[in-house]
């Protein structure tokens, strides 16, 4: 099954 | 910081909607207005509200402040109003406490509180500018029936927006279910419409548990908008008056 992916992933620290 | 706004019940039911995800927030106070960012423990799912100064009447706010609030605490302070009260947030430059004051307008009753701050150590995440694949936009009621219906068969609902319509589809232990939604336009109650707005088909799966956590801000709005583009994490808007709002950020599940 697929897997839950994290927002760190997408979403850069400024 | 002073911020009156004219509805206690705005800011109740905006915590209301977000306190299952999130706990300990900063309120970001500045002249523009109050927002608030924060992740889930998990780091799957992102709060991201934004209360524009002229939601407020009037907002004042000479220094940025960042007033770190427990939203359970919060929300105590909260149901001590009466959701016609006119609500007043108050707040020193360098505060130790909020002070919340409850106005009745039909009557002369005044109550006030402070709720003790905290020091929170938030992280704040870049979110890029994205132009999405696919935009919905639908009755936020709609959307909060296909995520409790289909949340009985599955933990995970894909979401598939093509030129057909929008398709949200599960399969469990018990079987398969999906409901499909068509652009629709309806004249005489155009709460209901149903619009898609497509660049290319886009295909992603995303956990229900969270979808039906982000549903309980349907009171804020009768519309919700989808943002979906591929491999990217959805957001799940609520747009307030004056601009103001409420997105939900939730990262996808990826691979097999």
């Amino acid at each position: 099954p697929p897997k839950q992916a994290t927002l760190g992933k997408f979403f850069g620290t400024p | 910081l002073e911020a009156r706004l004219e509805q206690a019940n705005l800011l109740k039911k905006v915590v209301d909607a977000i306190k299952d995800l999130v706990q300990d927030c900063n309120f970001d106070c500045n002249d523009s207005g109050i927002a608030l960012q924060a992740m889930d423990n998990s780091h799957v799912a992102l709060v991201s509200m934004m209360l524009k100064a002229e939601s407020f009447s009037p907002f004042r706010c000479d220094r940025n402040i960042a007033l770190g609030i427990n939203l359970s605490s919060l929300m105590k302070v909260l149901r001590c109003a009466q959701n016609e009260d006119i609500l007043t947030l108050k707040a020193d430059d360098a505060p130790d406490v909020v002070n919340l004051v409850f106005e009745s307008s039909e009557s002369d009753r005044l109550s006030e509180y402070d709720i003790k701050l905290m020091d929170i150590d938030q992280e704040h995440l870049g979110i890029p500018e994205t132009e999405y694949s696919a935009t919905i936009s639908m009755p936020a009621a709609e959307f909060q029936r296909i995520c409790r219906d289909l949340i009985a068969l599955s933990e995970s609902v894909a979401i598939e927006a093509t030129k057909e319509g929008v398709k949200f589809s599960c399969s469990g232990d018990i079987g398969n279910g999906a409901v499909t939604l068509r652009s629709h336009t309806n004249v005489e109650k155009p709460e209901l419409n149903v619009d898609i707005a497509l660049s290319e088909p886009v295909a992603l799966t995303f956990s229900l548990k969270y979808l039906v956590n982000f549903c309980k801000a349907s009171g804020l709005s009768g519309t919700v908008k989808l943002c979906l583009s591929s491999e990217v994490p959805l957001l799940v808007e609520y747009t307030l008056a004056s601009n103001s709002y409420l997105r939900f950020y939730l990262a996808p599940k990826i691979g097999d």
